[in-house]
């Protein structure tokens, strides 16, 4: 893997989003990396919409929250996403409004990924932004820099959030990946989250996935 | 299970209603566990409510503690008056087995000021005589009020604004603690999510069903390089 990669740089990544007072992280997850995939794979950046796997995602919970691997399912099952302006988020679950005709992009397949940060980052280069899922202590109070709890505090098994991996690198030779959070922009490093690399920090290699995209 | 309403889930403060004695008691005796006699702080009002769960109930109560004025210096360094503190537990009852799983305490105050800002001031030690807390008190309803204005907070009531100030209050600790306990490069603080409990934050923000539900299989990607 390069030393370092950022797909802000590279558009592959849309604006930050904020999900409001909603467990919706997994919907957000999941289109930042379908996004990014329809970018390589197609060479279109287009913001997708969580609000249609809110209403239409039946195996998930909307705001109670999901999985993103059901999610993918869900994509492939319905037949696409729509874009966020044509199916723009509100925050709370709706009846379903899909219409496969004004689905824009659609994905073959997902696949689990590594648990070896180092081929993560190699599988991140190549392939594009990355759904994770980790541990969000101490995100509540989060304000710039590297995080890295003490192991016991953060642990892998008490994942409760779902973020988008956007790039890694180094930061005075402290290890990061940079997360691309669905709080906002008023929160963290403009709506960023930086987590140590390297260490299994928070579980942030225990979830990893993606979506594929012939 | 849902919570249930009716006396335990009383939301006014009071004595504590018959259901959440047991556990108010509980919770006492864990704070002052190690503390010789005359030096136990004393149960004030209790509000809170019971969440049943399989053979279990998990109490989530707010209490008022009244400790006593301390003056022995072999007990404490500096004489300390009489001080009521805000804490929160949560107590788990299992089959009569009481487990106390978290006790968050901060200092308040019980008598209102006169200086016309009572909202924001009577949440805070004010009013004790013991300058140390009266500098916080000054520090945290600064920041407190620099929170509202960066964040457009409203509050519908002065209640809520004093409980919110609490709960900020003892989540600049909380955030301390976090920034004490990591070794990496970040830093914690001030961030719009300050004035939510951390019950509030983890029940409407994050997805506990990443961790309880297994999702769908995915077969594994090859790896970059991979022939």
């Amino acid at each position: 893997a390069p030393p370092e990669w950022d797909w802000r740089k590279n558009g592959a990544v849309t604006k930050v989003k904020d999900q409001g007072m909603c467990g919706s992280c997994w919907a957000f997850s999941v289109t930042g990396n379908v996004e990014g995939q329809w970018f390589l794979n197609r060479g279109t950046l287009l913001s997708l919409s969580e609000q249609e796997l809110l209403d239409c995602d039946k195996m998930d919970k909307a705001c109670m929250g999901g999985l993103p691997s059901n999610a993918y399912s869900a994509i492939k099952n319905l037949g696409g996403l729509e874009t966020e302006d044509d199916y723009s988020y509100q925050g709370h679950m709706q009846a379903c409004n899909f219409s496969a005709e004004k689905a824009k992009v659609y994905i073959n397949d997902s696949v689990e990924l590594s648990q070896n940060e180092q081929k993560l980052a190699a599988w991140l280069a190549k392939k594009g932004p990355i759904s994770v899922a980790i541990n969000a202590f101490g995100m509540q109070f989060y304000r710039h820099g590297i995080a890295h709890p003490l192991r016991p505090l953060c642990s892998p098994w008490l994942i409760d959030h779902a973020v988008l991996i956007v790039g890694y690198g180094n930061r005075s030779e402290v290890p990061f990946w940079a997360i691309k959070n669905s709080w906002g922009t008023d929160w963290g490093e403009k709506g960023y989250y930086y987590l140590h690399r390297g260490s299994g920090s928070c579980g942030v290699n225990t979830m990893a996935s993606s979506a594929v995209v012939n | 299970a849902p919570a249930q309403s009716g006396a335990a889930d009383a939301q006014g403060w009071g004595p504590p209603p018959p259901e959440l004695l047991g556990p108010a008691r509980f919770a006492l005796e864990m704070y002052n566990r190690g503390r010789a006699a005359g030096t136990r702080a004393v149960l004030g009002a209790v509000r809170g409510r019971v969440r049943r769960a399989g053979h279990g109930s998990l109490y989530s109560l707010e209490a008022t503690l009244e400790e006593p004025p301390c003056n022995d210096p072999t007990v404490c360094q500096l004489p300390v008056s009489r001080k009521t503190l805000l804490c929160s537990f949560e107590v788990l009852d299992e089959l009569g087995k009481h487990m106390l799983l978290r006790r968050d305490c901060g200092p308040v105050v019980t008598k209102v000021t006169d200086d016309g800002n009572e909202a924001l001031n009577s949440g805070l030690p004010l009013l004790t005589k013991d300058p140390l807390s009266q500098d916080f008190s000054v520090k945290m309803a600064s920041i407190f009020k620099n929170f509202v204005t960066t964040y457009n907070r409203t509050y519908q009531t002065k209640e809520e604004a004093q409980w919110r100030l609490s709960v900020f209050a003892s989540n600049m600790v909380r955030a301390q603690k976090i920034q004490a306990l990591d070794h990496g490069t970040a830093q914690y603080g001030v961030t719009k999510f300050s004035d939510l409990t951390e019950e509030e934050f983890r029940t409407i923000y994050l997805n506990p069903l990443l961790r309880e539900v297994p999702g769908k299989k995915m077969h594994l990607a090859k790896s970059i390089g991979d022939p």
